[in-house]
């Protein structure tokens, strides 16, 4: 909801607010956590490791509603649109490039709010499992939520067998944004 | 004074994630 880069602040300013701009978005995403069915039957280490491994990810699946690709601008809650070219002046235009690429790919798949909100769980619970202790718990988990996203879609398009492999094949595109960004971009923590 | 510690968005993520659980512990 926070506009990026009025001219006249700084760009550590810039950092500074979409920093803090991320707080509530991360604390959206482990209340939506808590909200999976049977994510809270986890361990709590295990909570914690898959939310650390999962949430750059889910968020970028949420961001995707604020690219337009094809006008190449993204529009923040505030309703400020910023062009493709004026984001780039902040230096994060591989992440730019890659979002705008992915959520074209994903935008094309024209997916309901709550296919959407079954995806993000997906996403979330196919997180990398190197910090996880019970991975069988997680597969399981991850196994019924990849039940329910296919039975949701199939049963609303029966005769379009293509998009539910679609979809699963933009997992590998968030594990390689995550990858590459999510180490790479920096925050400033204001203590 | 605002003391400012820069990290990666990784870090900053678990840091918050880290924050939440211990407060409703």
């Amino acid at each position: 909801s926070c506009p990026v880069a009025p001219a006249s602040r700084s760009s550590q300013e810039v950092w500074e607010s979409f920093s803090q701009c991320f707080t509530p978005a991360v604390k959206e995403v482990v209340e939506f956590a808590k909200s999976i069915p049977g994510f809270q039957t986890l361990s709590q280490h295990d909570q914690v490791m898959l939310l650390k491994s999962g949430t750059f990810q889910v968020l970028m699946v949420r961001f995707c509603s604020l690219f337009d690709p094809k006008e190449r601008t993204v529009t923040f809650l505030n309703g400020q649109t910023y062009s493709l070219a004026s984001l780039r002046a902040l230096g994060m235009s591989s992440l730019l490039d890659a979002m705008f690429d992915f959520s074209e790919k994903l935008g094309s798949l024209g997916l309901e709010p709550d296919e959407m909100a079954l995806f993000m769980a997906v996403v979330l619970v196919s997180a990398d499992r190197s910090g996880i202790v019970e991975v069988g718990a997680v597969e399981l988990l991850q196994e019924n939520l990849i039940k329910a996203l296919r039975s949701l879609i199939t049963s609303r398009r029966p005769d379009d067998s293509t998009l539910f492999p679609k979809l699963l094949l933009r997992l590998p595109d968030l594990r390689t944004l995550n990858n590459q960004h999510s180490d790479k971009l920096l925050a400033f923590r204001i203590d | 004074p605002k003391t400012h510690r820069v990290m990666t968005l990784a870090d900053h993520i678990s840091h918050i994630i880290t924050q939440d659980f211990a407060r409703n512990q």
